[in-house]
């Protein structure tokens, strides 16, 4: 079935069953961290993270119907912020926490040994407690993701051939279905009409906030990787690369 | 350098079919 004729509750069962399995780090971490310990796992676990990333884009409905040249644009423009909506989801029953993975877990402090590190946890920190005022519910989280996949190059990519244009109307549809797929699992929730219209400003003003804190993380890694504090390779280093 | 060129493996991943777990 095409995503275009697909309700709202067949698009949201989909894009939930595209979601990742749990991933775990499996290194002995050697406490306490040192910066370049802690920038080695952090790295370790992004790299994992984005195979299976892929992965996940590429059963979101309609996704590889787009030019490859599209796929590969806004996947590289919102790893970042994938990975952030995700480690706040992870985090948000977890006050003071940040879970990048079930054996990986740390506290605002421990960013004390990466200089520079503990602003961006402490603004990780501060929108997940944004979440969890929120009490954000699986499925809106699963349309934000999306919806930052999709949304990720929209206003820098002018289409100039045929064929651009053609994949930016996909494009625009498909972020349509994403949309009405978050405006139906907010409607499920026993809100009034005026309770729904302002969750979903409230939900999608986050998004900008997680563009920020991803601008901040991708300056900060820029940096570790130009110091040499840690060794950025393989899917990673192509991701970085194309953000610097 | 082609966009393809330069995002090598990101090309790849989103053209084959071989499970992403077995990569990862």
């Amino acid at each position: 079935v095409h995503h275009s004729a697909m309700s709202p509750e067949e698009f949201i069962s989909r894009i939930m069953e595209a979601e990742p399995p749990e991933i775990y780090l499996m290194e002995d971490l050697k406490k306490p961290f040192t910066e370049a310990s802690m920038m080695m796992s952090l790295t370790n676990l992004a790299d994992k993270e984005l195979v299976l990333m892929i992965s996940w884009a590429k059963k979101i409905p309609g996704f590889v119907e787009l030019s490859l040249t599209d796929q590969i644009h806004l996947l590289k423009c919102c790893w970042l912020e994938i990975l952030m909506l995700g480690l706040m989801w992870r985090s948000v029953d977890h006050p003071g926490k940040l879970i990048f993975s079930p054996d990986f877990k740390l506290n605002r402090e421990e960013g004390q040994c990466v200089e520079g590190i503990m602003e961006i946890f402490d603004m990780l920190l501060a929108a997940t407690s944004r979440f969890r005022e929120l009490k954000l519910q699986r499925e809106e989280y699963v349309c934000l993701k999306a919806m930052i996949l999709l949304n990720s190059n929209l206003c820098t990519s002018a289409p100039q051939t045929a064929e651009e244009l053609e994949s930016r109307n996909k494009l625009l549809r498909l972020l349509d279905s994403v949309i009405d797929a978050l405006v139906w699992a907010i409607s499920k929730m026993g809100l009034s009409t005026q309770q729904q219209t302002l969750r979903l400003g409230h939900l999608t003003m986050l998004l900008s906030h997680i563009r920020h804190v991803s601008n901040k993380g991708m300056d900060h890694l820029s940096t570790m990787k130009r110091k040499n504090v840690v060794l950025v390779y393989d899917l990673l280093l192509e991701m970085l690369d194309a953000n610097t | 350098t082609s966009l393809k060129e330069k995002h090598k493996i990101l090309h790849q991943l989103l053209q084959n079919s071989t499970s992403p777990v077995d990569l990862a």
